[in-house]
């Protein structure tokens, strides 16, 4: 079990307390504004009302010896760096801070922060791809009639459980695996929702698989 | 070469355009704000001032025979959700909203906008995943000495190249692929630079492979 402290409950902050929590991890939440610190306290483990740049804080919060601390404070780009700056000089091992753009997030890789993250970009590039890259990634030619091929999932797929598409009855297509992000589900389940930029490994009959390349 | 339409110059917006055009696709760009519009003008194939949720400008642009249109509008959500009603109406064939927040996520994904994306959440869920799981994702045993194994990048390798971890000469590990994103790498290159959420699979000594497989 980790302990984590999320500074900043906007919805970066609120979104990964949930998910940490959900992976059964231990979490601290930190914000200035005390409706966010009420709104949070079902969900986090702790949730403490403060101003994160105070140090005096941080340390009688023992923040030190927590697995990692992530800085999700955003309009306020000054309170960001200088609270990562702060956690840095206090000793925090793994800082992980959230920039609000470019500009912002230069200063924070200059100052050594171990990993700065841009949601936006990152979210809009692997859209990009998702819109230009229809066509086969990778592609196995089994026999001449049959092959194992790789593509973005349709945009009809999206939202959508494997059982609902029925591509076995319906295609006589197998998924095999589908690369979500940065993890594989191999042989998924059938109750498996497809998410936008979901990449799908089928094997089928080559003319089904030309198919499933076509749609769009 | 495809035809793209991206409503709002917001961060999202912008880096979605500036990817679109890199991977060689024409991207009209439109925004209310002059100065957003001429700061893109010399990126997108074309910048217009509008208010997108005018259905005589959206129509007198064409914009139903474009590949996708992109809602990137941010703050002003009652303006994303016309805009994005408006796109229906006239015959838009795909949709992709950005969504302000769950509420007006909801809202979007009921008037069956084909795509909503979350991008604050998005991040938040894959940094849960790479600061929980820094166990070995899948292991291959190639003899009682070797494996294959498969772990998120190191905290300490985000943002440096591979042959600047110089792994085959320090740790006898070779990489074999990433798994960045939806996308993967198969051997990559020297030169390639480590994001964060990066999956590594690597091939070495069983000894060598817990040792990269420990660090965080
Ligand atoms: N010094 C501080 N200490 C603790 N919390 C702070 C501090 N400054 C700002 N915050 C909090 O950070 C939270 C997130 O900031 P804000 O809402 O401006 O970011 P945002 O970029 O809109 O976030 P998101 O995109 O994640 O929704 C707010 O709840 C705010 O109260
Ligand atoms: N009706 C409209 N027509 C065209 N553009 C619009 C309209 N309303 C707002 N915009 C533009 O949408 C852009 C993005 O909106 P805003 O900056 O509020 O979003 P944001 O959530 O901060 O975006 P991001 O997170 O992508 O930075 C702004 O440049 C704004 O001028």
């Amino acid at each position: 079990k980790k302990q984590f402290a999320v500074i900043g409950i906007g919805r970066f902050g609120e979104s990964l307390i949930s998910e940490l929590v959900r992976l059964g991890h231990e979490v601290l939440a930190i914000d200035t504004d005390e409706n966010r610190v009420d709104d949070i306290a079902s969900i986090a483990t702790q949730a403490v009302q403060a101003d994160a740049m105070d140090e005096k804080v941080l340390k009688a919060l023992d923040i030190v010896n927590f697995d990692a601390v992530v800085v999700a404070i955003g309009g306020d780009v000054e309170a960001n760096i200088l609270t990562s700056i702060t956690l840095k000089e206090i000793g925090v091992k793994k800082i992980i801070a959230k920039a609000h753009n470019t500009m912002h997030g230069k200063v924070l890789e200059k100052m050594g922060i171990n990993m700065v993250l841009y949601p936006e970009r990152d979210m809009a590039i692997r859209l990009a791809r998702n819109l230009v890259s229809t066509s086969i990634i990778e592609y196995i030619e089994l026999s001449s009639d049959h092959g194992i091929s790789e593509r973005t999932a349709p945009l009809n797929f999206v939202g959508k459980s494997l059982e609902e598409k029925a591509l076995r009855q319906r295609m006589d297509i197998t998924i095999l695996a589908v690369r979500s992000g940065s993890e594989i589900i191999v042989s998924p389940q059938a109750d498996y929702r497809i998410k936008a930029g979901d990449i799908i490994v089928a094997l089928g009959p080559v003319k089904q698989l030309e198919k499933l390349h076509e749609m769009d």
